[in-house]
């Protein structure tokens, strides 16, 4: 199974439906069955429960449409492509489309309803195509599928519950643990006052907040972050990183742990890492890297490591010499180590434990003391 | 001189070939010289990934099994891509 990128999902179990018009093929209670039976698929496997709208919008707007339909993906005529629905989200996102050029059924005639149906409705709540191709989110349709027996094949449950879990326990069906979830993985709250971060780094222009498991994603667009794994963007990734910074140059993130350090661009993870950060001229003392940040105006980057700091020549592409240099020699007032460091407004950030302080680089001097998670609007 | 039909079949399937990769595996819409040229490296490489997708045999070929699964009915909803 698969995910859209960026995981979407719907934030909330309960959810509207409303099936804005109907096709001609079929009685309106059958459309009405079709698609509540294919909702009832998928909340008899999550916590998700649907209930029927007739008016206004609704979370999933459900319609039946030919040709060009007003989102840019017009249909194509009988055949070929039956439908298409948009993943989690506000307006069009979460809807589901029908194509009027098909024949819709009640049974495997022409097009059976139901089945596309809940095909699509997988997609509403957030699933993408599987390869599985006994997987009911197989992208292609199954004429032959034997409604009468039909179920969810396993590789669509674990896809629906890596999203939503399991429905909630009930006498009949006693919800069984799952094994151990490793330590270190638990949900942070985004507004704990003692909130740290393993590593923060801007992102084409948005900053991302990076912990354990998770990250925070900031854009200056929203005063809410988004809350997401670091594993549904980048699913080769490790968790738990040191050190992270942007080279806008390169349009690329660097990421460090330990004595390695993987590249990203977007969310690609560029082949050819990782690679050990002695390629970029530490001496064998260093392990790990605390902290990273690339100034784009100097071109030079700076890796914190314990009390001193490195800087790297990015035209160059060496390290300077004459480093390392105390922290405290350059960078008053920050020592006597930072957890993570970016740079915005012209100000660099440093953060340490739940502290945050606001450092002119020109001045040379700390200028305000903030809580690490000030950029969430707690 | 009217055209060879099986020329003209061939055009259609190519259309086709070019539609699907571009909608559902991300080919980018620009290629349409590559596809003209059934071996090049984009396309080969599109036709592999879609063959491993859909759980054909991966020949990187427009074999007869991989024509046949382009024209089934499908999803509108790309396979691969954002």
């Amino acid at each position: 199974f698969s995910t859209f990128p960026g995981m979407p999902k719907w934030k909330k179990t309960h959810l509207t439906y409303r099936i804005v018009n109907y096709t001609p093929d079929l009685p309106r209670d059958a459309v009405d069955s079709a698609i509540e039976k294919a909702l009832k698929i998928w909340e008899e496997v999550t916590p998700l429960t649907f209930s029927k709208i007739h008016e206004g919008e609704a979370d999933i707007m459900i319609s039946f449409a030919v040709r060009e339909h007003g989102d840019f993906s017009p249909f194509d005529g009988p055949g070929q492509v039956l439908a298409h629905a948009y993943p989690p989200g506000q307006g069009i996102y979460g809807d589901a489309h029908f194509d009027d050029d098909e024949q819709w059924t009640k049974d495997s005639a022409g097009t059976n309803l139901f089945l596309v149906a809940a095909h699509e409705l997988g997609h509403s709540l957030g699933l993408f195509h599987s390869t599985n191709t006994e997987a009911l989110m197989y992208p292609l349709y199954k004429s032959f599928t034997d409604l009468a027996q039909f179920r969810l094949a396993q590789d669509d449950v674990d896809g629906i519950q890596s999203l939503y879990g399991p429905p909630p326990a009930s006498p009949d069906n006693p919800i069984v643990p799952t094994e151990s979830v490793p330590s270190g993985s638990e949900t942070p709250a985004t507004c704990d006052p003692t909130l740290s971060f393993d590593a923060v780094s801007t992102l084409r222009g948005e900053v991302l907040f990076f912990k354990n498991r998770h990250f925070w994603r900031k854009s200056l667009r929203t005063p809410e972050p988004e809350f997401h794994l670091i594993s549904s963007f980048w699913p080769s990734l490790p968790s738990n990183l040191d050190a992270a910074c942007e080279v806008t140059s390169r349009d690329t993130v660097f990421l460090f742990k330990g004595n390695q350090f993987w590249a990203i661009r977007g969310n690609e993870v560029l082949a050819g890492y990782p690679r050990g950060i002695h390629t970029l001229g530490f001496s064998p003392t260093v392990k790990k890297i605390d902290a990273a940040i690339s100034d784009k105006e100097k071109k030079k980057t700076y890796f914190f490591v314990e009390d001193k700091y490195w800087r790297f020549d990015e035209k160059r592409q060496a390290m300077e010499p004459g480093f390392p240099k105390k922290i405290a020699e350059d960078f008053p007032g920050v020592e006597p180590k930072v957890d993570a460091v970016f740079e915005a407004f012209g100000f660099f950030y440093f953060f340490r434990g739940s502290s945050q302080l606001e450092f002119d680089p020109n001045a040379k001097k700390v200028t305000h003391t903030l809580k690490s998670n000030s950029w969430f609007n707690c | 001189y009217p055209l060879d039909g099986a020329e003209k079949g061939k055009d259609t399937s190519m259309d086709l070939v070019q539609k699907y990769l571009e909608n559902y595996y991300n080919l980018p819409k620009d290629a349409r010289q590559f596809v003209r040229r059934r071996d090049s490296g984009p396309v080969v490489k599109k036709i592999q990934e879609m063959q491993k997708f859909l759980g054909l045999e991966v020949t990187g070929k427009l074999d007869s099994a991989t024509m046949g699964m382009m024209h089934k009915p499908r999803c509108g909803v790309p396979d691969v891509g954002g």
